[in-house]
Formats: structure tokens, C-alpha cells, sequence
């Protein structure tokens, strides 16, 4: 599951603008 | 009166309330029938997951936030994840879906390992979202002004982001004043299920760890 860490991963990659990997 | 220029603020928060939604691909499979509790349950993670793109793209939009300081967005958007994901799929329960597809979504939420502890708070956040009738520009500005917490853990220039909240939250105060005539107190109301947000957060992470666990 996402876990808190998984959140910051999703957040940072989603503001980098990369959401293709 | 709404100013031209908070209107104008107003049609960039909805454009983009609405550009940015959960991919109709990955809406459809909550719809699709038997599933099983584990498939339940990474269907709700893929959920999540998507969600939070979702509200980052959509955050991305909200005039001034970009310019805020790197990492005070971060500690924002993780402050803001859940609670926006809660108020997000609110709408879902409240808005007049095909007849079957509420129950069905209900099913699968609760045939998906999650405790009744944590459902009721949940679904009752649902069902007093739904008695509100919430307008989209409502829905748009809760949400962006949800985000736009100062004090958020983390936050360092919390002067910043209350200068980001204001406007929204007048143009909010002004929107109510006009769509809800007849209900004063609706403004408020608004901001009381913001209270009640922040308690899901807590119910949130206790879920999340006793899902871990089994």
C-alpha cells in the first residue's frame, strides 16, 4: 500500500511533472 | 460583490477542479463487479495513489503556489493528501449517481478490510458533505483552500500561504452569500466539515496501520 513514504514519492514526482515513469 | 478579478480567480480554480479528475479507466474498475478483499483493497491503494496525482496537478494550478518555497509545498500537498482525497470522493457519494453504483462503491469500501471503527466516521463525513448540495465552484475552493493550510507540519513561511487562503476564503465567503441566500449560516457550515476532515486524517493514519497489520 502507499504507505506515508510512498506519499511523499507520489507527491514529489507528481510536482517534478515526470508522472510517466 | 465578487470582483472581476476574484471571478477570475475563481474560473482558474474550477477549470482546473475539473481538468484534472481520476482517469475514467481507473474510475470504472470501482464499478466492476466481484471482487475479492485483497483486490478490493489495491483497487482503493491504486485509488489513492491516483488521487494524489490528481490533487497535485490540480494544486499546480492554484495561482501562487508554485512561487511558494519548494518544500513548504511538499509538507502542504503530504498536510493536505488525505483530506482532500476524503473531500473528493465525498462528491462521488453525493452526487446523483446511476441507480446501483453508490451501493456498489459502498460494498467494496466495506468489503475492503477496513474496520466498521473507521467506516462510520467516514460514511458520515460522506452523508453531511451530501446534505450540503455543494455547488462545483464550492467544491473547488474547499478544496484549494483545504491545501492552502498554514499550519500544516513542516510549513516554514506560514505568513505565505495565509496570503495564498484569504482571497479564496472571502471569494468562498462571497460565493455562499450569494448561491444560499436563505442559509446565513452556509459559509460556516463549509468550514465546520473542514473541522471534520481533519478528524478523518487521524482516523486515516490509524487504518492505514492496521491494515499493514493484517
Amino acid at each position: 500500500p502507499a504507505s506515508n513514504l510512498g506519499l511523499e514519492d507520489i507527491i514529489r514526482k507528481a510536482l517534478m511533472g515526470n508522472l510517466e515513469e | 460583490q465578487i470582483t472581476k478579478e476574484q471571478l477570475g480567480l475563481m474560473k482558474v480554480i474550477v477549470d482546473a477542479y475539473n481538468t484534472h479528475q481520476i482517469p475514467q479507466d481507473v474510475a470504472k474498475k470501482l464499478l466492476q463487479e466481484q471482487y475479492s478483499e485483497e483486490e478490493n483493497f489495491l483497487l482503493l491503494t491504486e485509488m489513492a495513489t491516483s488521487q494524489v496525482q490528481v490533487l497535485v496537478e490540480f494544486t499546480k494550478n492554484i495561482p501562487g503556489f508554485l512561487s511558494l518555497d519548494h518544500e513548504d509545498q511538499i509538507a502542504l500537498l503530504k498536510g493536505s493528501a488525505v483530506e482532500a482525497m476524503f473531500l473528493r470522493s465525498a462528491q462521488v457519494f453525493s452526487r446523483k449517481m446511476p441507480n446501483g453504483h453508490t451501493e456498489v462503491l459502498e460494498e467494496r469500501i466495506r468489503k475492503s478490510g477496513i474496520s466498521e471503527e473507521f467506516m462510520t466516521p467516514m460514511f458520515n463525513f460522506y452523508k453531511s458533505i451530501g446534505e450540503l448540495h455543494m455547488v462545483q465552484e464550492e467544491q473547488a475552493l474547499l478544496t484549494a483552500i483545504t491545501i492552502l493550510t498554514p499550519d500544516r507540519a513542516y510549513v516554514k513561511d506560514q505568513k505565505a500561504v495565509e496570503r495564498l487562503q484569504e482571497p479564496m476564503l472571502d471569494l468562498l465567503r462571497k460565493l455562499c452569500a450569494l448561491q444560499h441566500p436563505q442559509e446565513p449560516q452556509y459559509f460556516a457550515r463549509l468550514l465546520g466539515r473542514l473541522t471534520e476532515l481533519r478528524t478523518l486524517n487521524h482516523y486515516h493514519a490509524e487504518m492505514l496501520t492496521s491494515w499493514r497489520m493484517n
